[in-house]
């Protein structure tokens, strides 16, 4: 979306 | 996490703390690029701008801010403490043939067009080819101290254990991140050459010497 997207890794 | 992905993080950190180590017991950083360390300090930077606004475990922030401090302490050792013993003039690779492409990409493919996004995602494609100024300088000298081998044999392998957790990660739970996979995988094709002299060479007890 818009906001992007959780970046969870390293 | 994945183990993969365990494996690949620690294999990151034990590269970090390789180079700390050689440059501060050695009090020397010869052979060692500045220009890749400081390209590493702008993507933890660029990609960890979220460090203060998602929280995504203790684990995460505690490496963010490991990664951060122990690449800042880097660049200070090379270009203050130990400016002298800095191999400047063979440290010769123009970094701005890697940030400026690295920037458009990241301008042109993210995953929304907002700050945030456009600088995680520069950060992602510097990466990828952030190493390019030190393998150019080994190829260049001709040859690297083992440390520094092992340094850069440690810091492939994490992105190549990164691969594995990807396909672990998609096989799994269907997660597919496409900008860190194909960053990643240049990332790691990037090493493919030191990888085999690295095996040929340093682990038979020689030096790594790039000519014959």
């Amino acid at each position: 979306g818009e906001e992007g997207r959780q970046h969870d890794e390293l | 996490m994945t183990l993969f992905r365990l494996a690949g993080d620690l294999s990151h950190v034990l590269a970090i703390l390789l180079l700390l180590y050689k440059i501060w017991t050695t009090k020397s950083a010869a052979g060692i690029s500045g220009k890749t360390q400081l390209m590493f300090c702008m993507v933890y930077v660029t990609r960890y701008l979220d460090l203060f606004t998602s929280f995504i475990s203790v684990y995460n922030s505690t490496m963010k801010v490991l990664f951060i401090s122990a690449s800042v302490a880097t660049v200070y050792l090379i270009y203050f403490k130990f400016k002298a013993t800095y191999d400047g003039n063979h440290d010769t690779f123009r970094m701005e043939f890697v940030i400026v492409p690295a920037l458009i990409l990241a301008l042109i493919w993210n995953y929304a067009f907002t700050f945030f996004e456009i600088s995680w995602a520069f950060s992602i494609f510097l990466e990828a080819v952030a190493i390019l100024p030190q393998l150019f300088m080994v190829t260049k000298t001709g040859e690297a101290e083992n440390i520094t081998s092992h340094y850069l044999f440690a810091l492939g392998s994490y992105r190549a254990l990164y691969i594995l957790n990807w396909i672990d990660r998609y096989y799994f739970e269907g997660h597919w991140d496409p900008i860190a996979v194909t960053a990643g995988i240049v990332q790691t094709v990037l090493y493919g050459d030191f990888f085999y002299l690295y095996f040929t060479r340093v682990i038979k007890g020689r030096k790594l010497q790039v000519l014959p």
